[in-house]
């Protein structure tokens, strides 16, 4: 494992820290899309399918384990904390799943590296991956205030993917050149789906201001 | 293909 790789994860779990601090200490959840929550549970049950089948190393399952269990409790708060749920911007939040999701499965059955179930099931959480954060950035462009914590949350969960991308760059060059096109592509989509967020981010913390999207 | 298709990956 490469330094950017773990930089990524370790960026990775910190957003989900920062989420689950700001669900349970402020036990509110304003501005957090529960269809994105929704989508990230769907996409580490899809990916972590060969939990059950190979094991890598301890360092691999836990954080697998990790993913999982936060991603659960997370949406476990929004929609059922009796307190948080009352926070939660419904009427905000209308993205559809289906909309991301059958798009994403379809583009699995038709591109994957093998025709096999645990194969086209992690290339479709690959994908989904990708565009998963899109109802919290339409949620975000339509709140008047967005608070640090969730403004931190996204960023850091951006800047993850960022991070991967660098460590893809480096694999390649001293893992004997693998062309990896699937994950590659998507993660540059993710990535680049973020870049109007980074960009008000960065302005607003450069300037000390409230971030806030155009509408 | 190569073991290291990215499965160790997160």
């Amino acid at each position: 494992m490469n330094v950017f790789r773990l930089a990524g994860d370790m960026t990775h779990l910190l957003s989900i820290i920062i989420l689950l601090l700001k669900i349970r200490a402020t036990k509110s959840c304003t501005g957090i899309s529960l269809k994105t929550q929704e989508l990230y549970v769907i996409v580490f049950l899809t990916r972590y399918l060969d939990l059950f089948t190979k094991y890598i190393s301890f360092y691999n399952t836990t954080m697998k384990l990790v993913f999982l269990g936060t991603s659960i409790s997370i949406v476990w708060y929004m929609r059922y904390h009796k307190v948080v749920k009352q926070t939660y911007n419904k009427d905000q939040d209308t993205f559809r799943h289906y909309f991301l999701a059958i798009p994403c499965f379809l583009l699995a059955l038709l591109i994957h590296h093998e025709f096999t179930v645990i194969e086209v099931l992690w290339t479709f959480s690959i994908y989904l991956e990708a565009v998963a954060i899109l109802p919290q950035l339409v949620l975000l462009q339509r709140s008047r205030n967005i608070d640090n914590l969730t403004g931190n949350y996204v960023f850091l969960l951006g800047a993850y993917r960022a991070l991967y991308l660098v460590n893809w760059v480096y694999r390649y060059f001293t893992e004997n050149h693998l062309v990896r096109w699937i994950p590659w592509l998507s993660g540059l989509v993710q990535t680049t789906l973020y870049a109007d967020f980074f960009y008000y981010y960065i302005k607003s913390w450069k300037n000390n201001e409230k971030l806030q999207l155009p509408a | 293909a190569k073991t290291s298709s990215l499965k160790d990956e997160l």
